[in-house]
């Protein structure tokens, strides 16, 4: 463990904290693509199988039970809670999010490190989990006014893979041998992703405006 | 071993 992968799993935990905060709260969704939450709940499960059968950690097993108690109670949420669910605007959030499954699926079946059952699993979250995002950016740009919670989630969200680029920079330049090139590459496309995002977040923050993004 | 780990991070 280094200080930048804490640093990426503590604003990660950060980011779905601030998601429970606020629909638990404020008892809304308004702004939140259901999609990309359950896109994220897909990346836990396929990226967790290992939690029953391989023990490296008490902190790891519990981030990762919280990390998926988490992420499947915002569905169930914003599906199922009966007034939660009226928040969700169903209507803006049309992004065909099956159409991102496949072919990462597709991808993960041709390119992985080992051919098994887990690992090919695990590489799928991972190139879920770079394009997981796409259907709340989307929401975000049609929505235009983005309340500052959901803005939050998003802007912590894309700094925690940032911090892990930094992890493996370090980890590749203190361990022997630590060269994960399906990773790096999949961790440096989904921090990208939020590339534009993150210049108008700090735009609306130095002029302390409200966040707009472009239509 | 030569392997380095991967499956520790989250």
């Amino acid at each position: 463990m280094n200080i930048f992968r804490l640093a990426g799993d503590m604003t990660h935990l950060a980011s779905v904290l601030v998601l429970l905060l606020k629909i638990h709260t404020i008892k809304s969704c308004a702004g939140v693509s259901l999609k990309t939450q359950e896109l994220y709940a897909i990346v836990f499960a396929t990226r967790y199988l290992d939690i029953f059968t391989s023990f490296y950690s008490i902190y790891n097993t519990l981030m990762k039970l919280i990390f998926l108690g988490s992420s499947f109670s915002i569905v169930w949420y914003m599906r199922y809670h009966k007034t939660v669910r009226r928040t969700y605007d169903r209507e803006q959030d049309t992004f065909r999010h099956w159409f991102l499954v496949l072919p990462c699926l597709l991808l993960a079946l041709l390119i992985h490190e080992k051919f098994t059952f887990l690992e090919v699993l695990w590489t799928f979250s991972l190139y879920l989990e770079a394009v997981a995002i796409l259907p709340q950016l989307v929401l975000l740009q049609r929505t235009r006014n983005i309340d500052n919670l959901t803005g939050q989630y998003v802007f912590l969200l894309g700094g925690y893979r940032g911090f892990y680029i930094l992890n493996w920079i370090y980890r590749y330049l203190t361990e022997p041998h630590f060269v994960h090139w399906i990773t790096w590459i999949a961790g440096l496309v989904q921090t990208l992703l939020y590339a534009d995002f993150f210049y108008y977040y700090f735009q609306s923050w130095k002029n302390n405006k409200k966040l707009q993004l472009p239509a | 071993p030569n392997k380095s780990y991967m499956k520790d991070e989250l």
